[in-house]
Formats: structure tokens, C-alpha cells, sequence
């Protein structure tokens, strides 16, 4: 499968998300 | 199914090896009554932790001691007189404790079966109750279950104390639709998955309580389980089986897949299809997954077994002595199958 079709990755995404989402 | 599947070669069931499952153990439930589940667990004994199995049938919850060469005794029976058990909840981390899920369709009570302090007596402790939707045994002595529907949902964590009473409660927001399984995320303990009715799959945080992500995956299948994920290079690996898949012509029966999901975008696809081998043929009716391997009892009364990693079924365990396999568990204390049969034979299989 080609990486490219999930869009942009972020090795910190369980960080970015937390600090994103409604506490 | 889809172009995005990576094609794979699928063995023929006359070239797997037939040695890789070997049989150590056999155990005899003589309740009578039928056989529903079976699990591992660590229990001191004599002042020793031991790895005992833990055998379910509808009314009588017991746990076996080993013996040498591979023989078992019974040494603690709980019984349930109302209400009848339909799975243990395996909780890594602890010891001297069972959880079971009891109901009759839908789960009514959790209960946590434990033992007196001088080690003589049975003891239950109920847990919960209500409409239990979904119930899984986390790392570090944890407890997640979702009760209710829609938008009186309720998901809920329960750490247990040292003596299996439940210590501390913490809820996690709900997601507007039903929760229809729950799987940890492999080497993060603070990460936690759930599918739902509608097929997301859903991502929370479990120290902060936050629901992180709503992820839309494909709808090729209906009514995924998640049984297994892990985190790499910013994405997550999802292992499903899919109970309602039909038999593809090209590739066979699916029984598990591995799909990819980048969680900031929410976009994800399928990594590999987990088939049965040419000449078998069934869906999956119940399983596990363990590390790299994952193992299913088909509708046909046999078990598969597959390696993650290879991509293929490497095992097949058909029916024995005439009777269909039920459920099937990895063992939770060393490599071992526990294979279990409706009139109460488990079998101990080495892989």
C-alpha cells in the first residue's frame, strides 16, 4: 500500500490529538 | 475485496506443517453443564505464583492448579445460581483474581472471583451491572467496560487494588454511537481503541479521560471486531476479524485483517487479508490474538491458526473425537492454545 494516500504523519499524533480534543 | 490488498499466496491446507500444534494437556470438566470459555492466569499458591487455566461453563467458574507432567487439579469452583456466565475477563497484572461477564445475550454483571484471605474459601465481588455493552481486561490491573446506548452511553475504567476490590473509577467520554469492542494499543498504556456499530473505530486517551479520534474504516465489512493494535512510524496497525465476510474467489475467506490507520487524518487502508487456506472453507465464529499469531474457530468446527508476520495460515486444527471446536484462547502465561469443546474438554496445545 502506498504511505502517500494516508496524507500527512506525525510520530507525536497521540500527543497532537490530546492537546487538540475537548478536555 | 479491494485494490488496496496486498495480494498474498495462500498455502494449501496439505502444506501446513501438522506438527506445529502439539497436544501437552488435557483437561475434564465433569459439571455437566455447557462449556463457554476458557482462560490463564497467575494464582498464589502454597506461597508460589503459578500459572493456572481457568475454565467457564454457564454456571460454575473453576480454577486448575498444575501438577507435574502436564496434569491439572481443580482447587476453587465459584457457582452462579441466576445468572449465567458468557466470557472471563482476562486482566493482565493481576494475580489471585478472575473477572467473568455474566448474562444471557448481553452482559447484565461483572464480577471479580477471588479467594479468602487464608485461602480456603470462595469469595465474589460484583463489579458492575446494568446493560454491558463491551468488557476488556487492560494492563496495569485495568478494567474498561461500556454500558447503555447512544446518549446515555457510559464508558468506564476501573482500576482493582491489591484484593480485587475495585479501588478507583474513572469515565471516559462517550462516543455517539455504540461501542461494540474495546483492544489496547500495543506498547502505549495510555492509548485505548473501541469499535463501533456504526464501523469507526474510536481512540481515547486514557489519562485524560478525552475522546481523541472518530476513524471511518472501510465498509466492505460489517460488524468488525478489533482484536490487536500497535503503533509505528505515526500510524496505527489495526488487527479486525470479520465475522459477516463472504468467501472471496479470489483470495478465499477472510477471517482476520490488518489495516493501517494514520490517526491525524483519519484515513486508512488495508494491509492484509488473513485467509483460509485453499480447500477450507468458513467464517470466523470466535478468536484471539496474541503478539504476532492470531487463532480463530471457524463455523466449520475447526481451528486456524495464522502468523501476523508471514502472512499466512500456518496451522489447522480440525474437530476432535468427533466434536467442533467452541472457543479457542492464547494462553496468557506462556506460549500454549487453549482449545475448548460445548461438553467441557479443554485441550492444551503447544505452538
Amino acid at each position: 500500500c502506498n504511505k502517500a494516500d494516508l496524507g500527512p504523519i506525525s510520530l507525536n499524533w497521540f500527543e497532537e490529538l490530546s492537546s487538540e480534543a475537548p478536555p | 475485496h479491494s485494490a488496496e490488498q496486498t495480494e498474498i499466496e495462500v498455502p494449501a491446507w496439505d502444506s501446513l506443517n501438522p506438527g506445529t500444534l502439539q497436544l501437552v494437556s488435557k483437561l475434564k470438566n465433569p459439571s455437566g453443564s455447557c462449556s463457554v470459555d476458557v482462560s490463564a492466569t497467575w494464582w498464589e499458591i502454597a506461597g508460589f505464583k503459578q500459572p493456572c487455566i481457568v475454565t467457564a461453563c454457564e454456571y460454575v467458574v473453576s480454577l486448575w492448579k498444575p501438577l507435574d507432567a502436564w496434569q491439572w487439579e481443580k482447587i476453587y469452583s465459584w457457582h452462579f445460581t441466576e445468572v449465567p456466565v458468557l466470557q472471563i475477563v482476562a486482566v493482565p497484572d493481576v494475580c489471585n483474581l478472575v473477572c467473568v461477564a455474566l448474562g444471557n445475550l448481553e452482559i447484565r454483571e461483572i464480577r471479580a472471583l477471588l479467594c479468602s484471605p487464608d485461602g480456603k474459601s470462595e469469595k465474589q465481588v460484583l463489579l458492575s451491572s446494568g446493560n454491558i455493552k463491551a468488557v476488556l481486561g487492560l494492563a496495569k490491573r485495568r478494567l474498561v467496560s461500556s454500558s447503555g446506548t447512544l446518549c446515555d452511553q457510559q464508558v468506564e475504567i476501573m482500576t482493582f487494588a491489591e484484593d480485587g476490590g475495585s479501588k478507583e473509577k474513572q469515565l471516559l467520554m462517550p462516543p455517539e454511537e455504540t461501542i461494540l469492542t474495546f483492544a489496547e494499543v500495543q506498547g502505549m498504556q495510555e492509548a485505548l481503541l473501541g469499535t463501533t456499530i456504526m464501523n469507526n473505530i474510536v481512540i481515547w486517551n486514557l489519562k485524560t479521560g478525552q475522546l481523541l479520534k472518530k476513524m471511518h474504516i472501510d465498509d466492505s465489512y460489517q460488524a468488525s471486531v478489533c482484536h490487536k493494535a500497535y503503533s509505528e512510524m505515526g500510524l496505527l496497525f489495526v488487527v479486525l476479524s470479520h465475522p459477516c465476510a463472504k468467501e472471496n474467489e479470489l483470495l478465499g475467506s477472510p477471517v482476520f485483517q490488518l489495516i493501517v490507520i494514520n490517526p491525524k487524518t483519519a484515513l486508512s487502508m488495508g494491509v492484509m487479508l488473513y485467509c483460509l487456506p485453499h480447500g477450507q472453507a468458513g467464517r470466523f465464529l470466535e478468536g484471539d490474538v496474541k503478539d504476532h499469531f492470531a487463532a480463530a474457530v471457524l463455523t466449520s468446527g475447526t481451528i486456524a491458526v495464522w502468523d501476523l508476520l508471514l502472512g499466512h495460515c500456518t496451522a489447522l486444527l480440525p474437530p476432535v473425537s468427533g466434536q467442533n471446536w467452541s472457543f479457542v484462547k492464547w494462553s496468557g502465561t506462556d506460549s500454549h492454545l487453549l482449545a475448548g469443546q460445548k461438553d467441557g474438554n479443554i485441550f492444551v496445545y503447544r505452538y
